[in-house]
């Protein structure tokens, strides 16, 4: 089994967007999949056709009052695919756990928990708080999605510090699974220029497979589906499916 | 004088594009803005072309340390309007702010001081924390970027819900300056839906003012300028344009 956490302080650079299609693409691959929402806002899970305000419990119950992953797993349309969902009650958590005794490690001992899955990728709110800082914590590897944007290269040192904080202390066999490339908009020479300075930047841990901006991959969602399911022929179907082959590839 | 917040924890939606490019305008118009950078990536302090390495202070001492603002204040390539920047430093001060005294109130005091201008505007980080909160209490109005996506919608009720809470406790005289629409394309159902919705809940509250997805504002910060001087002519100057006197009308 392996843990991946989808992290980036930067917002809106399709960090819920790609772990809902990764974790597709690695399910329809026969790999089991567990993606665990752990942004209060809960768009992987409302983007999986979730509705939250049906669920009585969610990941908050399980990181602050202990109870098992199995009371609030959800199988979703894709097959091989499940979730632990993410509601409005999570944005408490993070106050609530600063005062809590091994505060760091509350979702590893969830995590350690859980069984008979390949992959579980864990998507994390746009902050370097408790909730990403537990990610981190819980997790064998990261992926960094970076968008080919501007202000795209501004957080990087400020993640990468955080990073090398949590490996001296908290988790030392920490990875980087791979940095990935998304809404490339291949008529902006400025798309161009933020891949080649990440390339130069991370080298071979950019990821082959980039991204592009395509309006199918934010209408999915709408209908709460994946775009394996919503377009699967469409460019950012395409992409997702590829990168998911360069992961497993990736061991 | 009038203080806004840029707010909405949802990523990516342009506040600091809207912070920027809406205060150019307002300067333009000849009201004396000043910008508070209080995220602590500094894409607002970057995008005004100002090399945040360069800087030995910034709102964090204002903040932590109680130095004045004019020790940090920066002016800009455009008249009437000034910065206070943020840098990394600034990722340290949430932990910080949580033991000390009136820690909700610190931002507040460093406005109070302020003088000499018609507009202030608080470019937020995308969650709301402490940062987030001491710009709610510290400002008259707040304006909420929401981007005509399908997530966009999701985060709504968490950010009312934090107002609210804010308006009974810390500041009863917030007010919602208005609701602005971003990144719209004219292409797609998706957008215009969203906007439907979005008015249907804010009502007359939602700007007529609605900014269109345009690649030269996403391009006007690689060059540090604002979309008034990169691109005047180009639809999202003529937007931002628009915007500007709507603020100043709504007094
Ligand atoms: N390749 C793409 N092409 C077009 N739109 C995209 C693409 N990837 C993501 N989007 C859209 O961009 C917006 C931001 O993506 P998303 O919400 O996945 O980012 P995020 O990093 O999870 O945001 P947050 O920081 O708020 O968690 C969403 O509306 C999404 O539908
Ligand atoms: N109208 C627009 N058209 C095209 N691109 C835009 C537009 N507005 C913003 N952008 C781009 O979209 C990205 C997100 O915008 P921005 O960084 O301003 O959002 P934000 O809400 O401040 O993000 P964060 O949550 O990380 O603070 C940036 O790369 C910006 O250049
Ligand atoms: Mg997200
Ligand atoms: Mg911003």
């Amino acid at each position: 089994m392996k843990t991946i956490a989808i992290i980036n302080q930067k917002g809106g650079v399709a960090k819920t967007t790609s772990t809902i299609n990764l974790a597709a693409y690695l399910a329809i691959e026969g790999k089991k999949t567990l993606i665990i929402d752990l942004d209060p806002q809960g768009n992987a899970t409302s983007g999986l056709g979730v509705n939250r305000f049906d669920l009585a419990r969610c990941v908050y119950e399980a990181l602050i009052d202990g109870i098992t992953y199995k009371d609030i797993l959800i199988t979703t349309k894709v097959k091989n695919l499940d979730l632990l969902p993410a509601t409005i009650s999570l944005a408490g958590a993070e106050i609530e756990m600063v005062n809590m005794e091994s505060r760091e490690f509350l979702l590893r001992r969830l995590v350690d928990e859980i069984t008979g899955y390949d992959y579980i990728l864990i998507d994390c709110p746009p902050s370097l708080g408790l909730l990403t800082i537990n990610a981190l914590t819980a997790s064998d590897q990261y992926i960094v999605p970076i968008q080919c944007e501007y202000y795209a290269l501004e957080g990087l040192g400020q993640l990468l510090k955080t990073i090398n904080l949590i490996k001296q202390g908290l988790n030392p066999e920490l990875d980087l699974n791979g940095a990935l490339m998304t809404m490339f908009n291949s008529t902006q020479n400025l798309s161009s220029q933020v891949v080649a300075e990440v390339r130069a930047f991370f080298k071979e841990k950019v990821f082959d497979t980039v991204i592009p901006r395509s309006v199918r991959l934010s209408e999915a969602p709408s209908y709460g589906e994946t775009i394996s399911t919503y377009a699967p022929t469409s460019k950012g179907a395409i992409a997702y499916e590829a990168l998911a082959k360069e992961v497993i590839k990736r061991g």
